[in-house]
């Protein structure tokens, strides 16, 4: 699950 | 660390704040419908509403708190039956319709073109139809959305060391916040006790519908995904594949 997984761990700006 | 208390009227603040835009297909969709084109339609509609779903499930007070593992895997869970719900609310003031966005709705004759849709179309339509009977009003459904996402699966990490255990009684906590939610937003109508948890009652129970359907909307596209009917990509692929991975 890479993209769940970048699209969770990223902050939002 | 201690969740910020907040009380049922600012949690469903919160999560109004957390609702996504209209996400809107932006295709010309004036050729003739057919099986493919109706499915790529759909597809490329969901992929960019998973986006939005990732970004509304971080808004939700305390859901970025539990382990990443959990958040991970309720998003997998829960994924078609939090579009399916959206579905619903945006048709909701349309009988017989599906709007699947502003720019995007299917009759049950165009629907009909992919095959083993027809089955699912109904289903999402009465389950619409029972939305409007019960009068569902925008606190009660945001309040709903987030509670699918939280009880979307309980048997999250698999061992039982601290952090995961950390992690599951405070998603406990964070539902029952929602149920105080709900009950408040249910309080307001003005209905007498025995309605409120009538209608408390009615609507969890849509829950359970909304649930089924899901489960056969993911085996109609994992089906289409396997005739090669539709090119999935990107999220939507990944979701799925995730999902099919859990239920087997």
């Amino acid at each position: 699950h890479t993209k769940l997984l970048q699209l969770l761990t990223t902050k939002p700006e | 660390p201690q969740l910020p208390v907040l009380t049922p009227e600012a949690l469903i603040a919160r999560i109004m704040e957390a609702e996504p835009p209209d996400i809107y297909l932006m295709r010309d969709m004036s050729g003739p419908m057919t099986e493919a084109t109706v499915m790529m339609s759909l597809t490329n509609l969901a992929d960019k509403e998973l986006v939005h779903m990732i970004t509304w499930a971080k808004k939700i007070p305390g859901f970025v708190d539990l382990n990443l593992l959990d958040q991970v895997h309720l998003l997998e869970c829960c994924w078609l039956e939090v579009l399916m719900m959206g579905l619903m609310w945006r048709s909701v003031d349309h009988p017989g319709k599906l709007i699947f966005s502003p720019d995007l709705s299917l009759s049950r004759e165009e629907g009909s073109c992919v095959q083993g849709f027809v089955e699912i179309y109904d289903m999402l339509i009465a389950a619409t139809s029972r939305v409007r009977e019960l009068k569902l009003q925008r606190e009660e459904y945001v309040c709903l959305k987030a509670m699918i996402l939280l009880n979307s699966n309980m048997c999250l990490s698999s061992s039982d060391g601290g952090e995961e255990l950390q992690s599951r009684s405070r998603l406990l906590r964070l539902l029952d916040a929602m149920t105080d939610a709900l009950v408040w937003a249910i309080a307001k109508s003005g209905l007498s006790f025995r309605q409120q948890y009538t209608r408390l009652a009615h609507l969890l129970m849509l829950l359970s519908h909304i649930r089924h359907v899901s489960n056969k909307g993911m085996d109609h596209l994992h089906c289409m995904k396997m005739k090669n009917m539709v090119p999935l990509y990107d999220l939507l692929l990944e979701m799925l594949d995730a999902h099919i991975m859990h239920s087997s």
